[in-house]
């Protein structure tokens, strides 16, 4: 009967810490959302005081976006409702859809953390981008440590 | 060795719900920095942390893409607008739907 | 047959729902069936 508990014990055990796992990758997922999108906006508000203005109008994209790409040679063929409520995309190629999160990513906006590639100096600005009590996990993440394969106890969060 | 492994249970209990707590923390910041009206408009003159808006460019997204041989299209959607993506082996095809305004569609322009 | 719905326009940050599409559009069969017909797939996003 001992040993059966043991098991349970055991198995309930192994569950946790797979969910443990997870939930830290969602959070560091949320910290670098949120490095991006503060890194994004002071960045946007220097290139405003060196231009003293902001872009034209209609060469800035407001956030929440999507973006899809694909080829230049791909033939799209676009139906769109008369109140632009409805659109249908026909594409002769295959395409990529991305988040506005995913494109910050890529822009740099999160300064390689994601990717375990960060310098001292970009570090300590992310650092300054979130909570005290949540910087052990831009650490860890700079140093190439992502939850979602590593051991459990191993790091400074 | 069953007190021990109740032992390390609880640990993992608490751990686990320190962390449901920092992922609420962060859930919320996040939306109250995205959705802050200081950052959809103008930047506040001397705004608080998190002023100025967010955008990007035209140049933003054409550095993230090979602009010699990749075009980007861009999609501006009102919230719960649904996006369906077909069957591949039937069609490269991509529907979307708002029930709360129109949808604004352009193509990043190359230069 | 696999088509996926997604919810879109939501706040910033929503989740890698869109790695799924692009896994389901990119996938090797579908590619392999059509390459023959059109041109080169397109590049994944660089990275800066």
């Amino acid at each position: 009967a001992q040993e059966c508990q043991n098991l349970e014990v055991r198995r309930e055990k192994q569950k946790r810490i797979e969910r443990i796992k997870q939930k830290r990758a969602q959070l560091q997922d949320l910290l670098l959302q949120q490095i991006a999108f503060k890194n994004l906006v002071q960045r946007n508000e220097q290139n405003e005081q060196q231009n003293q203005g902001p872009p034209a109008l209609n060469s800035t994209i407001q956030l929440p976006f999507l973006i899809v790409n694909t080829s230049k040679r791909t033939v799209i063929d676009c139906s769109i409702s008369s109140d632009k409520f409805e659109y249908l995309f026909n594409f002769d190629n295959t395409f990529e859809i991305h988040d506005d999160s995913e494109v910050l990513k890529r822009m740099g906006m999160s300064f390689g953390l994601e990717a375990g590639k960060c310098s001292v100096e970009d570090l300590r600005t992310a650092k300054s981008l979130v909570p005290k009590a949540l910087e052990g996990y831009i650490t860890d993440m700079s140093a190439g440590f992502s939850w979602v394969n590593q051991g459990l106890l191993s790091s400074s969060a | 060795r069953h007190w021990l492994l109740e032992k390390e249970l609880q640990e993992l209990q608490a751990a686990e719900q320190q962390l449901d707590e920092l992922i609420q923390m962060c859930t919320v910041q996040l939306r109250l920095l995205t959705e802050d009206p200081a950052n959809q408009q103008y930047p506040l003159v001397g705004g608080q942390d998190g002023a100025g808006w967010a955008y990007v460019t035209c140049q933003d997204l054409r550095s993230v893409v090979d602009p010699s041989e990749e075009m980007v299209m861009v999609v501006k959607a009102p919230p719960e607008t649904l996006l369906q993506v077909s069957d591949p082996e039937e069609a490269f095809q991509v529907s979307l739907r708002s029930t709360q305004g129109p949808i604004d569609v352009f193509l990043c322009p190359e230069d | 047959r696999s088509r996926i719905l997604v919810s879109i326009g939501e706040s910033f940050g929503t989740s890698e729902k869109f790695q799924k599409i692009n896994q389901m559009v990119c996938s090797s069969d579908c590619q392999l069936k059509r390459s023959a017909e059109v041109s080169a797939p397109p590049k994944p996003l660089k990275r800066l």
